[in-house]
């Protein structure tokens, strides 16, 4: 863990009253391993790590902790105060407020909308789920059972519908039967896969949703940076929720995406109950980061 | 052995990029470049390279005399891919003629068993299922029991997803496990982790919670056709020798193919 394993090489720095480029390198370099151990973008890791630099050489000492310790805490602050920038909460605009979840597949949109439909239900919204993934085996099945089980109302295909025809009819009964709140789940789909990220730009067209959430899970690893850019091209992103941070994943995707894209950081996933969701709290985020 | 030609090298910058961005293991990278004298001479040479890491994983073992029907369990946390893996494994055996039975063990999640249900319709393969809250390691049990009495020739059972830090749910494994074992001598022939190719470092924090609680002897790599590159493999054949067998590369039945350590390696480095 990066506190442990710092305060290591930390406290070889001791008894200099300075922080100099040359006296914290190694530190930096440890850093650095650390935070791509939590699995933060090799980019965005040496980008940190130079903030960090320019911010701590030159520093006096403060009295009573070592050089190491002062280096660890600014890490620690640097990375709070990043993390807290990027913390907002869902955009509340219009009637029905929209929601478009996207994001790769077995990412968690599914189970996701059905959290927040029941989250909003129970504050008295009018809440329409749209199951607008009609590839995968059974996914309009999962999204109605969730949807029965919360007491929440669900609109699903007709014969012959596409995303696009499905989407617009959901439009068109969210207005009229004056909904507060549509949430449309889509089906999983790769960065890498041109047509499906085509049709995620037309389907977002259609809807002009005032939220575009990428659902995203807590584990990914380096592709985080690519995957969010290119939802992010797409679709315009207006906010992140990393899920399955019940695990053990140090989520270093979080500070990724949000570095890379800027993309807010709206709420986290913690469990596979529609129970299971969480405010982001940044300064939690920071200390499970370094570890 | 340097030819006519000095051998194009790689910096080591570059060898550091290309295998942090893959996902492979800091330990490993360093180890990587020391080990092949990076830095005494001025960088890497790929093809060595490329030896180095493929030395690093585990080659499944020889296939042997397998038992009928071969029972086969498939675990991962959850949104892995296990669900459709089984049905990928399933339309191959048809491919080849054999006869697979399918178990939908996910007793938990809305819809589960009935999405391998409809895979199982769309490759013409039979599923055994049990109702939603159903004892999952009961249906895994009847499943065998069934695979034995029609002779089919391989059993794939899709287990519910879970994560590998909550302990109960390994435990429901190991139950499954027992109750598969009960059903027929010997079972399951193998048990194998569903792993996303976009895990970073968790993939091996999964791989030994898994490996742990469960007799595991293979892995499969989904969503290896996305742009991640899945660079936590040589830490699962370095750290806990554990095989890759099949590769994900779509949502399609025909999507699996076994897995190549050499052309995954040339894939990787690109
Ligand atoms: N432990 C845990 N599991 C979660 C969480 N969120 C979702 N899941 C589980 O992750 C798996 C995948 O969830 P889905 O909602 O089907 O994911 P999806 O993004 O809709 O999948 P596709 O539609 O195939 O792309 C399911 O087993 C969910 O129960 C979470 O925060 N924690
Ligand atoms: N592109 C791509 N998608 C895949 C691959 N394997 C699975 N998927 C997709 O990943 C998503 C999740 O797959 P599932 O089979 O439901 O995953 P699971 O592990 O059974 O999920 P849970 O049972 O909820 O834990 C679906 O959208 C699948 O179509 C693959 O190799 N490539
Ligand atoms: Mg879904
Ligand atoms: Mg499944």
């Amino acid at each position: 863990a990066l506190t442990n394993s710092l305060q290591a090489v930390f406290r070889r720095l001791r008894g200099q009253g300075t922080l100099t480029e040359a006296n914290i390198e190694a530190a930096l370099r440890e850093v650095r391993t650390a935070l791509l151990e939590a699995d933060v973008n090799f980019q965005v890791a040496q980008d940190f790590i130079e903030q960090v630099r320019r911010r701590c050489v030159g520093e006096e000492v403060l009295r009573g902790i070592t050089p190491g310790q002062q280096v660890i805490r600014r890490i620690y602050e640097q990375l709070v105060e990043l993390l807290g920038r990027a913390r907002r909460d869902v955009k509340w605009a219009g009637r029905p407020m929209t929601v478009l979840l996207v994001g790769l597949n077995g990412s968690g949109k599914t189970t996701t909308a059905a959290k927040l439909a029941k989250r909003w239900s129970a504050e008295r919204r009018k809440v329409l789920l749209v199951a607008c993934d009609l590839k995968r085996p059974a996914a309009v099945d999962q999204l109605r059972r969730l949807a029965e089980r919360i007491g929440v109302d669900m609109i699903g295909p007709e014969p012959g519908d596409t995303p696009a025809t499905l989407a617009a009819r959901a439009v068109r009964k969210a207005q009229r039967e004056l909904y507060d709140v549509a949430i449309y789940d889509t089906a999983g789909r790769l960065d890498v896969d041109d047509e499906l990220l085509a049709e995620l730009r037309e389907l977002r067209d259609l809807i002009r949703p005032h939220n575009v959430i990428l659902v995203l899970d807590a584990a990914v690893g380096q592709s985080a940076v690519r995957v969010a850019q290119r939802f992010h091209e797409t679709a315009g992103l207006t906010g992140l929720i990393l899920t399955k941070l019940d695990g053990d994943a140090r989520g270093g995707a979080a500070l990724s995406v949000h570095a890379a894209t800027g993309c807010p950081i709206l709420m986290v996933g913690v469990g596979e109950k529609l129970d299971d969701l969480e405010p982001f709290h940044p300064d939690r985020m920071a200390s499970r980061i370094l570890g | 052995q340097r030819g006519a030609a000095p051998e194009e090298r790689w910096p080591v910058e570059r060898v550091e990029e290309a295998l942090y961005a893959a996902d492979v293991a800091p330990s490993l990278v360093m180890e990587a470049i020391e080990r092949l004298g990076a830095r005494r001479e001025g960088g890497v040479v790929p093809q060595r390279l490329a030896e180095h890491l493929a030395g690093l994983l585990v080659e499944p073992p020889a296939p042997g005399s397998v038992r009928r029907p071969r029972v086969v369990v498939l675990v991962g946390t959850n949104g892995s891919g296990k669900t459709t893996t089984c049905a990928k494994l399933a339309w191959r055996s048809r491919q080849t003629g054999r006869r697979p039975l399918l178990c939908a063990a996910d007793t938990f999640r809305a819809a589960g068993s009935d999405q391998l249900r409809l895979w199982a319709d769309r490759i013409g393969c039979d599923v055994v299922t049990g109702a939603t809250g159903a004892d999952a390691a009961a249906v895994a049990f009847d499943a065998v029991t069934a695979a034995v009495r029609r002779n089919a020739d391989e059993l794939y059972v899709d287990t519910a997803g879970r994560m590998h830090t909550r302990e109960p749910l390994l435990q429901e494994l190991q139950k499954l496990i027992r109750s598969v074992r009960k059903a027929r001598e010997g079972a399951p022939d193998d048990c194998w982790l569903v792993l996303d190719a976009a895990l970073g470092r968790n993939a091996l924090s999964q791989a030994s919670a898994f490996a742990g609680a469960v007799p595991l002897n293979g892995a499969i790599i989904t969503k290896l056709d996305g742009s991640a590159k899945a660079g936590f493999v040589f830490s699962l054949g370095r750290e806990l020798r554990i095989p890759v067998l099949y590769a994900g590369l779509g949502e399609s039945p025909e999507d699996l193919v076994e897995f190549d350590r050499r052309r995954f390696v040339r894939s990787l480095l690109g």
